[in-house]
């Protein structure tokens, strides 16, 4: 689990599905099994909750990936809900059946694949929404280059810093969220640079316009107006491939 | 055995009241 909070949601319930499987694959106890008419309800009434609310959130987003995403975990959840409900009925009539157990292993683990892809879903449509503020920043950054005067620099900075601003809470917040270090040192690393290089940005526009109005240094002046431009936005790139970033790698850790 | 199904099922209840919450909290 790649954020603290799908792991704080998804690790406790993971852990007691798999402490069962084991004992239920290693302890064929014969003994006979409760009925489990009652949490099995409380169980499928939580489900239905949960895919009302799943497409709801399908129906009023924009997202077409999380359009695309989210009814396969949801259907993925129902029928491990369904699966429940049979196991709890074959144990009503019996209660030594193990293809019972076996259909309640399987519903346990089904709503708890499709939970973790529904979280998954989720998730990863919360990074598209940070990575579109991410890009709208690039957008700013493109058109340094037509900033030539000081007015235009007034009204740049006042669009930029807004953006500017919501881009660093959104990744410092989600950084935070992360429970890979080695993600999050990258995200710390290139937000820092980031923040060092708005105002050596502001001060080089600065200093092209001046030089733009002289005519002296003109050349020098937008070559570091550019390269600093260039790194401001090769930090949000790396900003962006980091936020995507879901799997472990070993190789980074060694 | 037994406590744990009921146990399970009973954490697989929360577990999708947390879910669908965390989802609601996302979308607003």
């Amino acid at each position: 689990f790649h954020t603290k909070i799908i792991e704080s949601i998804l690790e406790p319930v993971a852990q007691q599905v798999s402490r069962l499987v084991i004992l239920h694959e290693e302890a064929e106890d014969g003994n006979a099994m409760p009925d489990l008419a009652q949490p099995v309800r409380v169980v499928k009434l939580a489900v239905d909750n949960l895919v009302k609310v799943g497409y709801e959130t399908i129906n009023g987003s924009d997202d077409q990936i999380l359009k695309q995403d989210m009814p396969p975990a949801l259907r993925r959840v129902e029928e491990a809900s369904l699966f429940l409900l049979d196991a709890s009925a074959m144990l009503r009539t019996d209660p030594y059946s193990g293809p019972a157990r076996k259909k309640l292993i399987e519903g346990s683990r089904g709503i708890l694949q499709g939970t973790s892809a529904l979280l998954l879903a989720s998730d990863e449509s919360e990074v598209r929404k940070i990575i579109r503020v991410c890009k709208s920043v690039l957008e700013y950054l493109a058109i340094t280059e037509v900033v030539d005067r000081m007015d235009d620099l007034v009204t740049f900075v006042k669009n930029l810093s807004p953006v500017l601003t919501k881009m660093t809470k959104e990744v410092d917040n989600r950084e935070k969220e992360l429970t890979h270090q080695v993600h999050r040192d990258m995200l710390i690393r290139s937000l820092d640079q980031v923040k060092v290089l708005t105002p050596v940005l502001i001060s080089g526009i600065k200093i092209y316009i001046t030089a733009n109005q002289s005519g002296q240094g003109l050349k020098e002046a937008q070559n570091s107006r550019d390269y600093t431009v260039r790194k401001m936005s090769d930090e949000i790139h790396e900003i962006i491939r980091v936020l995507q970033l879901t799997t472990y790698d070993e190789e980074e850790w060694d | 055995l037994r406590v744990g199904w009921e146990q399970l099922l009973t954490a697989i209840a929360r577990n999708i009241n947390e879910v669908e919450n965390q989802i609601l909290t996302r979308d607003s």
